[in-house]
């Protein structure tokens, strides 16, 4: 096991919640800082929108990427699915590749019904009202590629979470040095059943 | 609720990268579990920039795919853990390893059972509304263990069955071994007070077939968080 290195960062966002030990198994890969934006072409922020009813923790991440990225998704095998997983599914039906993902915390957007459908429709073609719309901007102004950036956007993820989650790989694979990175958030609720 | 986002800069075609994706969400974010519900937004994104300059991944049974199966594994099951310690409430991980079933599918469906378990982590005093748990209440109850194993719905011979705690053998063929009680119930102590990891293996008979699983043990707390959160 290891801990992040994040976990020392004296980040702005490292002032909301520390970064969690991350018990990465054992293999031929090396621990590197970063997460998200730890592999090349990747740049994320996190930053707090007004969205949370409570307190100024970041509640707002952007991750892009410089490319069309080949994308994946797995989501909740929930029929009563929320309005942001069946947009990105039918996204993810229709096209191969994205290049960036937005994740906001604070605003409940299960059982919200068309209204809340239509909300992420305008979310995702930034028409979004209010707190959203206004912090886009600063949003993508912020955006980068540096190790703070992709603590900020783990943090920004994070709810009833004690601990922001992020971790990064670097290994060879196929004769050349790849990288693999990740952030995550949860803590209640928790029992994935995801395809 | 599960969010995750990964990334990396390797090359590699769609239909590899998502079926990569699923393997790897089975074998870790789809293997927590803290409280039984799932919920309506568990969501998982993977981006491939393809950027490292590494040779084109196109084939799943190539060793480059292999390579970075593993790489996006690991990456997934660390934060997968790290959810699962950060569990509402938790006071420590619990981390299940299964083995000797014919297929990793079925290990994976024994270990989410034991990890699940809320008699295994805790039981309910109908009585008195509180939560005891045998994790949290530091009980090395191999009983409910077992049960949980059990009912999982994969067939095993119950006289194969063996289970560890930590280091101790709580159980082996079958039956109850006489052990350091106190030993027992100090490594689940320990593990609570550091915020550390108790390590449940069970072996269910001789096959290659193996899998992990991981929760957290149910305390007075996570009550309380449950009862003052709203959105």
């Amino acid at each position: 096991s290891s801990s992040s290195s994040s976990m020392t960062s004296l980040d702005q966002s490292s002032k909301y919640i520390p970064a969690a030990p991350i018990l990465l198994p054992q293999g031929p890969w090396k621990e590197v800082p970063g997460g998200v934006i730890a592999a090349k072409g990747f740049k994320a922020v996190g930053m707090y929108g007004g969205l949370r009813a409570k307190g100024e923790k970041p509640d707002l991440a952007l991750v892009t990427c410089d490319v069309d990225a080949i994308a994946a998704g797995v989501f909740t095998t929930n029929v009563v699915a929320a309005a942001p997983v069946i947009y990105c599914k039918k996204t993810l039906d229709n096209c191969n590749t994205a290049r960036a993902v937005l994740i906001n915390a604070g605003q409940a957007n299960a059982a919200t019904g068309d209204a809340g459908y239509q909300d992420v429709i305008e979310c995702a073609t930034s028409v979004a009202k209010e707190a959203l719309l206004h912090s886009l901007p600063k949003l993508i102004d912020s955006l980068s590629s540096t190790i703070d950036g992709g603590d900020s956007a783990a943090v920004a993820i994070t709810t009833t979470d004690l601990v922001s989650k992020s971790v990064a790989v670097e290994c060879e694979v196929g004769g050349a040095l790849v990288r693999v990175g990740g952030m995550a958030k949860g803590s209640g609720m928790i029992h994935p059943n995801m395809a | 609720t599960l969010l995750g986002v990964i990334t990396t800069d390797a090359l590699v075609t769609s239909d590899v990268w998502r079926k990569m994706l699923l393997t790897a969400a089975n074998r870790s974010f789809n293997q927590i579990t803290v409280d039984g519900d799932t919920s309506t937004n568990d969501t998982v994104i993977a981006l491939a920039s393809g950027l490292s300059g590494s040779t084109k991944i196109s084939s799943l049974n190539s060793y480059e795919a292999k390579q970075l199966q593993a790489c996006l594994d690991a990456v997934m099951q660390g934060l997968a853990k790290s959810i699962a310690w950060d569990g509402e409430g938790a006071t420590c991980l619990i981390e299940v390893t299964v083995t000797g079933t014919n297929y990793e599918a079925e290990a994976a469906k024994i270990a989410r059972s034991v990890a699940s378990s809320s008699l295994a982590k805790a039981f309910n005093s109908l009585l008195s509304l509180t939560f005891f748990a045998a994790i949290y209440g530091r009980d090395p109850n191999w009983g409910r263990l077992a049960c949980a194993a059990g009912y999982a719905g994969i067939a095993f011979h119950p006289n194969d069955l063996r289970i560890s705690l930590g280091d101790t053998i709580l159980m082996d063929k079958g039956q109850p071994l006489p052990f350091d009680r106190a030993a027992a119930s100090s490594y689940l102590k320990r593990a609570g007070e550091t915020h550390g990891t108790v390590k449940i293996s069970i072996c269910v008979g001789n096959g290659q077939g193996w899998a992990q699983a991981w929760g957290c043990d149910l305390s007075y707390d996570y009550v309380k968080i449950n009862a003052e959160y709203t959105t």
